[in-house]
């Protein structure tokens, strides 16, 4: 199955 | 002193109709080369990236750099009130905790003037950076809004394959199974019609089709989308607002267990 991945795991915080 | 006025007031009418679902607050980023919003939606899987060149407004004055926090339902409340051929002017004086807007007929006949308190919103800014994408693909944005709407009859989730034979769209689901195929245009009249596909790299990824229906509520914005996919990373729709800006949408994709 898929799973969700969020945004934060491949662009850095500023 | 801030003061900003777009001639064509129903770009931000289209803007706000395009995140209002996605947002509830943003913060408007202004400096004198224009105006950005960056905001994620609570679970952080998408991103809506606004840039607006000063250019596209007449006048633009941005003494010094300034962040304005706002609601997106008292900003949506008030946009409605302006007709479709208004002008919007946006002004904002330093150390006051309200935005004005205000709209005017075409003829200068009729003037409207609303207000709105500004928010202190505190917002993550991710660094985005610059990315050589597997493969680029422009087509007519009304396609790729039936693709992801009919693709989420099927399924929740939708697959998407570039290879060397075009891109392929596909879902699947309890009740069965879906592909769409499109090509690069040959001969095509208009532009803005045309399906143009940039190859580097074959790439298939997985997205969520809540998240692309709805960014495609940014549809009205533009005739053309673009959309850039590369392996493992997420996507990017963009949208262009007319010659001076863009509205960009980040997802993260989804990934085998």
């Amino acid at each position: 199955d898929n799973s969700q991945t969020q945004l934060t795991h491949f662009f850095s915080k500023k | 002193m801030f003061e900003a006025r777009l001639i064509q007031g129903s770009v931000l009418k289209k803007m706000i109709d395009a995140i209002k679902d996605i947002v509830t607050d943003i913060n408007l980023d202004c400096s004198s080369t224009g105006i950005s919003v960056q905001a994620m939606d609570s679970g952080h899987v998408c991103l809506v990236l606004i840039e607006l060149g000063s250019d596209g407004f007449e006048p633009y004055r941005c003494d010094r750099n300034i962040t304005l926090g706002l609601g997106l339902k008292a900003l949506s409340v008030v946009v409605r009130c302006a007709n479709n051929d208004d002008s919007i002017t946006i002004k904002a004086q330093e150390g006051t905790d309200n935005i004005n807007f205000v709209f005017e007929s075409p003829n200068g006949e009729k003037t409207s003037q609303f207000e709105i308190k500004l928010m202190d919103i505190d917002s993550e800014h991710l660094g985005i950076p610059d990315t050589e994408y597997d493969s680029v693909v422009k087509m007519p944005s009304h396609e790729f809004q039936r693709i992801c709407r009919d693709m989420s009859q099927l399924g929740d989730s939708i697959v998407v394959a570039c290879t060397k034979d075009g891109i392929q769209f596909s879902a699947s689901g309890d009740m069965g199974s879906g592909k769409i195929n499109l090509r690069q245009s040959s001969l095509v009249d208009k532009e803005e019609d045309q399906i143009n596909i940039e190859l580097n790299d074959p790439v298939h990824l997985t997205f969520a089709l809540r998240y692309l229906n709805y960014f495609t509520k940014a549809t009205p914005l533009s005739p053309t989308v673009t959309l850039s996919l590369k392996a493992e990373s997420p996507l990017c729709v963009t949208y262009p607002i007319g010659d001076f800006g863009s509205m960009k949408f980040f997802l993260a994709p989804k990934i085998d267990d």
